[in-house]
């Protein structure tokens, strides 16, 4: 799977996520990332693009959970990004990036790893794997 | 406030001991995916074309389990799948079950943008890729030798596997797979 989140200066947000699915999956099968609110969702709040195990991020529908906590709780971006990953989904399941429309980026992963950057407008700037 | 990118090639079992030869084109590949971003920012272009920029570049390595290098059904063929939104709005598209379209985001796009719908598949998403006149390939265009080896591996261990699974080794029980060989992690 691949996914693309992106804020803009004046806070506008948008996510993209791509996938050929599973390795061996039956024919026919529909995982996460072209269902909205799973694999893929943007409000204005933020951005979430979700890699893993489709049936498990399905069942968890993981991208919206975390825009809803930043809506309902009030928590920040990197609290419900980590929130959702470590605490409602099995471990070695997903993985999500995220941004905010204050510019804040989330890239946590409960799996071994996971391939990903991000860089912002004032200079940071990140690759990696593990 | 300031603008941010951030973007994934996929989550999985990755290994510590990932070889230089598997690890170096991926992370130079992130590298030039985060660049192609960055600039697009950087030139004021709407967050929706960016994402949509990005991930199309994404799909177009084969390193990538998306577009070029998607991994295989259980009949050897290609399903591709993809969706976008724009939060501004919440307009969103998506497709599912391509066989042919280079590249599947940008179709998602269109779904959102020329229909009235947010959903479309299997034949009625390809119909709708071929009016709307969009980069179609064969589908032995998506297929790399390496997914037809973890397809053959994944079928000798009877099991369905995400992203960067590791071959299971010989002898190796997969002790969460059940009687249809799925992972059951969830």
């Amino acid at each position: 799977t691949v996914g693309c989140v992106a804020v803009d200066s004046y806070g506008n947000l948008a996510s993209a996520t791509s996938t050929g699915g599973l390795v061996n999956k039956r024919v026919g099968r529909i995982g996460d990332s072209p269902i909205i609110g799973a694999g893929t969702y943007a409000n204005e709040l933020c951005a979430i693009s979700v890699t893993g195990e489709g049936e498990a991020i399905l069942r968890a529908t993981i991208a919206r959970d975390v825009a809803a906590m930043m809506e309902f709780k009030g928590v920040s971006l990197e609290e419900a990004a980590s929130y959702v990953i470590h605490e409602c989904m099995p471990k070695g399941t997903a993985g999500l990036v995220a941004v905010s429309a204050a510019g804040e980026v989330a890239m946590p992963y409960n799996t071994t790893g996971m391939f990903r950057a991000c860089a912002t407008e004032d200079g940071y700037s990140e690759v990696a794997i593990w | 406030m300031g603008w941010a990118i951030a973007l994934h090639g996929g989550a999985g079992d990755i290994p510590l001991s990932l070889t230089l030869g598997s690890r170096q084109p991926r992370e130079e590949a992130l590298h030039h995916c985060l660049q192609i971003g960055v600039e697009a920012l950087k030139a004021k272009k709407p967050p929706l074309d960016v994402v949509e920029l990005v991930v199309r570049e994404l799909e177009n390595i084969p390193q990538f389990n998306a577009g070029k290098g998607s991994v295989l059904t259980n009949k050897g063929t290609v399903e591709m799948e993809a969706s976008i939104m724009d939060g501004r709005t919440k307009n969103c598209g998506a497709v599912s079950g391509l066989k042919t379209v280079v590249n599947a985001v940008s179709l998602a796009r269109l779904v959102m943008e020329k229909t009235p719908h947010v959903y479309l598949a299997f034949h009625g998403a390809e119909e709708f890729a071929k009016e709307q006149g969009v980069e179609t390939a064969d589908s032995s265009h998506f297929i790399t030798a390496e997914n037809v080896e973890r397809l053959k591996q994944a079928k000798e261990a009877h099991r369905v596997q995400i992203d960067y699974t590791q071959p299971l080794q010989n002898g190796t029980k997969e002790e969460t797979s059940n009687t249809n060989g799925e992972v059951q992690l969830g």
